[in-house]
C-alpha cells in the first residue's frame, strides 16, 4: 500500500468495520452483501476490467450476457429475487447489467395487476420465457401522465383494446431494453370507451415474436441512438398503429373494463404512479447515493496520494487533502453521502408502510408518499450530481481520464436528474402537496406526521 | 436564533431549528404570494406559474430540513461507544453547517440568523473541515468498495495510482491497434 494512504488509516477514531456494518443495516448484511460481491467479482463473465475501452454495442452485448448469466449464477447460489442477497447484486454489478426494465415491468404487474394477471405474467417474466420493457414517457411528453397521447380504444365487438401512438409525439422513447431486447412492455395509454376517456391505463402489449424476435404486426421499434452514458442499455422507441391486446391485458386490480364496456374503478387514479415512485425511492440509493459514495472514495484516496505545492517553506509537498481548499471541496460531500444515506432508509420505512396500506386497499399514504419520493429523488440527485462533478474535479486531470472512474459515474448521475421524472416537474409535484398540508395546518386541520412542522404557523395566519 | 458562540451551532437543536425556521418562512411566504395573487384576480395556473421558482426553492428547504433533521436523529440513536456517535455527529454537524454556510442568504433573510452568527457558522464549519480530515480515509474506507466495483485508476485501496495509471493506459486500443491516420494522412506529410 502507498505509504500515504497506508498511513492515514493507523488511527482512526473510530471502527472502520463497525461503521460499515451499520450503514448495512447489520453485521450480517454485510457478511451477505459481501458473500454476493465475492461471488460476482470471481466470475469473469462479470469482469469490468475492460469496460472503458468498449463500443456502445459491446457493452450492450456485455450487459446482455451478464443478463442471462446472472439468472444461472443465481440458480447455482441459491439466490432468488426474494433472499437476502438479491439487493447487493446490482451494487456488486454496477448497475451494468441488461434487463432491469424487466424488473420494472415485473413490478408494475405485481402492483397493477390482477391476481388473474400475476398468476398468467409473473411466472413467464421470472422464467425469462419473455422479456419486459416500461413503456410511460413519449417522444413530445414525459412526466406529466395526463398529457400523454397513445389512445387504447375499446372495440365491444372483439373484446380488445386497439393502441395507437396517433402522432409522432406520441411515439414512446427512452424505455429501457426496449430497442433491441424486449418481447413485451407495459404501456401506458388513454382509456378511451365509446368515445370516452378514462384516463392513462397501462397495458400488456407483445411487441417482437417470441418465435424469431421479429417485430409484431403494427409494431415499429428500434434503439434511440448514442446518448451520454448508459450504453449497455438498449433505450428504444416504439410505435404503434392498430394493436389489438385482448381485454385482459389492461392491468386491473384497481380499475377494470367489464365486457359490456362499463368502467369500473377500486381506488385512487393516483395509484398509476405507484411503480414510479418504487422507482425513485430504489433510484436514491442505487444511482445518486452508491455513486456520491464511490466518487468520494476516488477522491478522497487519491487525494491523500497526491501532492502538489508545499504548505511550509522548506518542506516536501504537501497532500493535496491538507489544503483547507480540497478539505472544503470534498469533506461535505462524505458527511452529504451519509446524510443521504440515512435519509434513503427513512423513505425505504416509509414506503414500506405505504405499500402495505395500499395492499389492504388502504390509499391515504400516497400523496405524501408520491410528494417525498418525488422532492427527495430530485433533491438527491442534484446534489449527487453536483458533489460527483466536485469530486472529479478535485482529481484535476486524471480525474478528466475515464480510468479513473469518475467521468462515467458523474454522466450516469447527472441521467438522474432527468429519468423517472424531471427535476424541476418533480420539485413542483412536491410544492403541490406541501402547499396544500401548508393551507390545512394554517386552517388547523390535520396533516401528515412528516409535515407537523407546518402546523406551528398559527391558524389562520 | 438563539445561538451566542460558534459551538452553539454544533447543537443539532439550533441548526433543526433554523432549517426548520426557514423552510416554514420559504413555504408560508410563497403561499401568501400565491393567495395574494388570486384574490388579486389572477387566475389560479398563472398565479402558480408566477411562483414556481419559489416553490422550488420551498421544497429543496423542506427536503435539506427533513434530510437534517433525520440524519441528528440517527445519530442520537447510535451507540456511544466505539467512537461512531462521534464520527457521525461531526458528520452531522458539517453537513448541517455547509448547507447554512452556502446557501447564507436564505438564513439571514430575515434576521433568523444575524451577520455576526453567520461568521460563527463559518468558523465552526471551518474548523470541522479540520476535525474530519484526520477520518476522512477510514470514512470513505466504510463504504467498503473493491477494487473491481470501483473500477478506478485512482480510488483503488492500495492508492497505487500512477503505476495503475500508466498499465491500464498501456491497454488501450489506441496502443494496441495500427494507426490508420498514419497511412492516410500523417506518412504522406512525412514524406512529401
Amino acid at each position: 500500500v502507498n505509504p500515504d494512504l497506508a498511513s492515514e488509516r493507523q488511527t482512526p477514531s473510530f471502527s472502520v468495520e463497525k461503521l460499515t456494518a451499520l450503514l448495512d443495516g447489520g453485521e450480517e448484511n454485510t457478511r451477505i452483501r459481501r458473500a454476493v460481491v465475492e461471488a460476482i467479482e470471481s466470475d469473469p463473465v462479470f469482469s469490468r476490467e475492460n469496460q472503458y475501452f468498449q463500443s456502445q454495442n459491446e457493452k450492450y452485448e456485455a450487459a446482455v450476457r451478464k443478463a442471462v448469466h446472472l439468472q444461472k449464477k443465481m440458480h447455482e447460489m441459491g439466490w432468488t429475487e426474494n433472499g437476502p442477497e438479491f439487493k447487493y447484486i446490482y451494487r456488486a454489478l454496477s448497475g451494468e447489467v441488461a434487463f432491469l426494465l424487466h424488473t420494472v415491468f415485473m413490478r408494475s404487474i405485481s402492483v397493477l395487476g390482477s391476481d388473474k394477471q400475476i398468476t398468467k405474467w409473473i411466472p413467464l417474466a421470472t422464467q425469462y420465457q419473455l422479456i419486459g420493457s416500461y413503456a410511460q414517457t413519449e417522444l413530445g411528453h414525459g412526466t406529466y401522465l395526463q398529457g400523454l397521447e397513445t389512445t387504447a380504444v375499446f372495440d365491444i365487438a372483439t373484446q380488445e383494446f386497439i393502441l395507437n401512438t396517433p402522432k409522432i409525439s406520441a411515439m414512446k422513447w427512452w424505455p429501457g431494453d426496449m430497442g433491441r431486447s424486449a418481447t413485451h412492455a407495459v404501456v401506458f395509454a388513454q382509456l378511451d370507451i365509446q368515445g370516452k376517456c378514462y384516463g392513462v391505463h397501462p397495458f400488456i402489449v407483445q411487441i417482437r415474436s417470441l418465435w424469431d424476435h421479429s417485430l409484431c404486426p403494427g409494431i415499429t421499434a428500434g434503439d434511440i441512438g448514442p446518448k451520454m452514458n448508459f450504453d449497455h442499455i438498449d433505450n428504444g422507441y416504439l410505435m404503434l398503429q392498430n394493436v389489438r391486446v385482448p381485454r385482459e391485458n389492461m392491468l386491473s386490480k384497481f380499475c377494470e373494463v367489464q365486457p359490456d364496456g362499463t368502467y369500473v374503478r377500486r381506488g385512487s387514479q393516483q395509484i398509476n404512479y405507484f411503480t414510479m415512485t418504487a422507482l425513485r425511492v430504489a433510484l436514491i440509493s442505487h444511482e445518486a447515493v452508491i455513486p456520491l459514495m464511490k466518487a468520494c472514495t476516488i477522491a478522497i484516496r487519491y487525494s491523500v496520494v497526491r501532492r502538489q505545492s508545499k504548505l511550509k517553506p522548506g518542506e516536501e509537498e504537501a497532500k493535496i487533502l491538507d489544503f483547507q481548499t480540497q478539505q472544503e471541496k470534498l469533506l461535505p460531500h462524505v458527511a452529504a453521502a451519509y446524510a443521504f444515506h440515512f435519509i434513503n432508509n427513512y423513505l425505504e420505512d416509509l414506503f414500506n408502510r405505504g405499500y402495505e396500506e395500499i395492499q389492504r386497499e388502504n390509499f391515504d399514504m400516497l400523496p405524501e408518499l408520491h410528494a417525498f419520493s418525488s422532492g427527495f429523488k430530485a433533491m438527491v440527485t442534484q446534489y449527487c450530481a453536483s458533489a460527483v462533478e466536485a469530486c472529479l474535479r478535485a482529481c484535476g486531470g486524471h480525474g478528466y481520464s475515464l480510468l479513473s472512474g469518475l467521468p462515467s459515474l458523474c454522466t450516469r448521475i447527472l441521467a438522474s436528474c432527468i429519468y423517472e421524472g424531471e427535476n424541476t416537474i418533480l420539485f413542483l409535484q412536491t410544492a403541490r402537496f406541501l402547499i396544500k398540508c401548508f393551507m390545512a395546518a394554517s386552517a388547523g386541520h390535520p396533516v401528515p406526521p412528516s409535515v407537523t412542522y407546518l402546523a406551528a404557523v398559527k391558524p389562520g395566519k | 436564533c438563539p445561538a451566542k458562540n460558534k459551538f452553539d451551532f454544533l447543537s443539532p437543536d439550533t441548526y433543526t431549528e433554523a432549517y426548520q425556521h426557514a423552510a416554514v418562512r420559504l413555504i408560508s411566504s410563497t403561499a401568501a404570494k400565491l393567495q395574494d395573487l388570486i384574490q388579486s384576480g389572477v387566475k389560479k395556473h398563472d398565479a402558480w406559474n408566477e411562483c414556481t421558482v419559489q416553490l422550488v426553492q420551498a421544497v429543496k428547504a423542506h427536503c435539506h430540513y427533513i434530510t437534517v433533521k433525520n440524519f441528528a436523529e440517527t445519530v442520537e440513536r447510535l451507540e456511544t461507544k466505539g467512537g461512531i456517535q462521534r464520527i457521525m455527529k461531526h458528520l452531522c454537524d458539517l453537513f448541517a453547517l455547509h448547507g447554512i454556510f452556502s446557501n447564507a442568504g436564505v438564513f439571514l433573510h430575515d434576521g433568523y440568523i444575524s451577520g455576526a452568527q453567520m461568521d460563527m457558522v463559518t468558523a465552526s464549519y471551518l474548523d470541522l473541515l479540520a476535525v474530519i480530515r484526520k477520518d476522512a480515509v477510514p470514512l470513505v474506507d466504510a463504504f467498503d468498495f473493491t477494487d473491481k466495483t470501483l473500477n478506478s485508476a485512482l480510488g483503488s485501496y492500495d492508492g497505487q495510482v500512477y503505476q495503475r495509471l500508466y498499465e491500464w493506459a498501456q491497454k488501450s486500443p489506441t496502443n494496441t491497434q495500427m494507426n490508420p491516420a498514419y497511412e492516410r494522412y500523417l506518412k504522406p506529410l512525412l514524406h512529401k
